[in-house]
């Protein structure tokens, strides 16, 4: 199960781009 | 009827479902005047409605307070939207899933240093853009025999991966990268042209030039 | 009543959904057999089925394919699943994204390495930690006043956010790292020891020393 679970595809960065969105719109409308 | 207060910050593509499913539902929904990205979102006030402070989110005229947009699109749309079957329903989940995972992280990962959101990553672009066709692909595929992604009319399938596709379609799907999904090019064509879709949109261009990233 | 063929490797968290949503509701889910991950879901009737070659996959007995494992979920799920009311039916949609996009991809980030099937990254598992932590303190503040986490019954989303915690429960969250989180607690030992979980996922033992990284 743990080499099947390896192969999923996973967002590990979502956070990173999280921040990132949400820095940039805030500078927009801040 | 459902109404209440959308809070967001203009051009959100995610409040973007939201405000399309209730231009066909007649839901009531009033953009929240004075709301400052970055500080409204952060105030004890807002918390308490919303602990994660993430936006869009929602407050109904009656009270209730719901978070993430396609649960809030799902709350403002109408039976048709949502799907007339517990198959259809099901595979409007499956098509809002597949907007969140399949398109999303690669659409960000491609888009954001073009809107200079992000650093540019050779790798991490090129490893998107092979994403990105492979979600068209599969979207050209299921709509070679179909108009709409679930059934036979508009429903929250069709609102929620239109939306996700936006900046894309807006950004970098520039003529010779998009043509050879005809079938996932004119179903798009077809969504952003209707008037429910134009209201909350507007007039939508579609990408001439890809962006590039300016360092 | 559903029934259909079940495909996924074993020990899969995101089959167990539609698997314990069974449980409740009758329908009449069996594993797919002589499932081979990376074969069997890589071969051509399987991606005309299935195009993204995804599992868990659902292929019901008349005919119907089904991927992604919260809109399999909510196929094979009854009304009391699924939400009796809008709101409710809004508010389940809004934990299940909550588990996809707050919890998950932290729980990878930080389970992943003690598995051993990813390098570890001190950075990452750090902020993994908290987002682990801000998650769990969500649920926790959202359950001082409610046994679940819709209405006063089990339903999805329940089921869904149990399963996506589970990896986290068993490999780190040890004693210490869990015990402010009473609610959460609470909530999820109580989902565990229901006998339509039970029957999926068996005796589920609490993790007692948090998983390391073994280089």
């Amino acid at each position: 199960a743990a080499d099947c679970l390896a192969s999923e595809r996973i967002w590990f960065d979502k956070p990173r781009y999280d921040e990132a969105e949400r820095r940039f719109y805030e500078q927009m409308n801040g | 009827m459902v109404a209440g207060k959308l809070y967001t910050y203009p051009e959100n593509f995610r409040a973007f479902k939201a405000l399309i499913a209730a231009q066909y539902s007649g839901a009531k929904l009033e953009i929240a005047k004075g709301f400052v990205f970055g500080e409204t979102n952060k105030s004890d006030a807002f918390l308490k409605k919303f602990p994660l402070g993430k936006v869009p989110a929602f407050e109904s005229a009656d009270g209730h307070c719901i978070a993430e947009s396609n649960a809030i699109a799902y709350y403002v749309a109408n039976e048709t939207l949502r799907g007339s079957s517990d198959l259809e329903k099901a595979q409007i989940i499956q098509w809002m899933t597949f907007a969140d995972t399949e398109i999303l992280p690669a659409s960000c990962t491609w888009v954001f240093p073009v809107l200079g959101i992000m650093q540019f990553n050779k790798q991490a672009t090129a490893r998107a853009k092979e994403d990105i066709d492979k979600a068209l692909q599969a979207l050209d595929d299921h709509l070679l025999t179909r108009t709409y992604l679930v059934g036979e009319r508009i429903t929250l399938a069709d609102i929620v991966v239109t939306c996700t596709l936006l900046h894309l379609y807006q950004h970098v799907l520039d003529e010779a990268f998009r043509k050879s999904y005809v079938n996932t090019n004119r179903w798009f064509i077809t969504l952003i042209n209707q008037k429910q879709v134009k209201a909350v949109i507007g007039d939508f261009k579609l990408c001439e030039k890809a962006g590039e990233f300016d360092p």
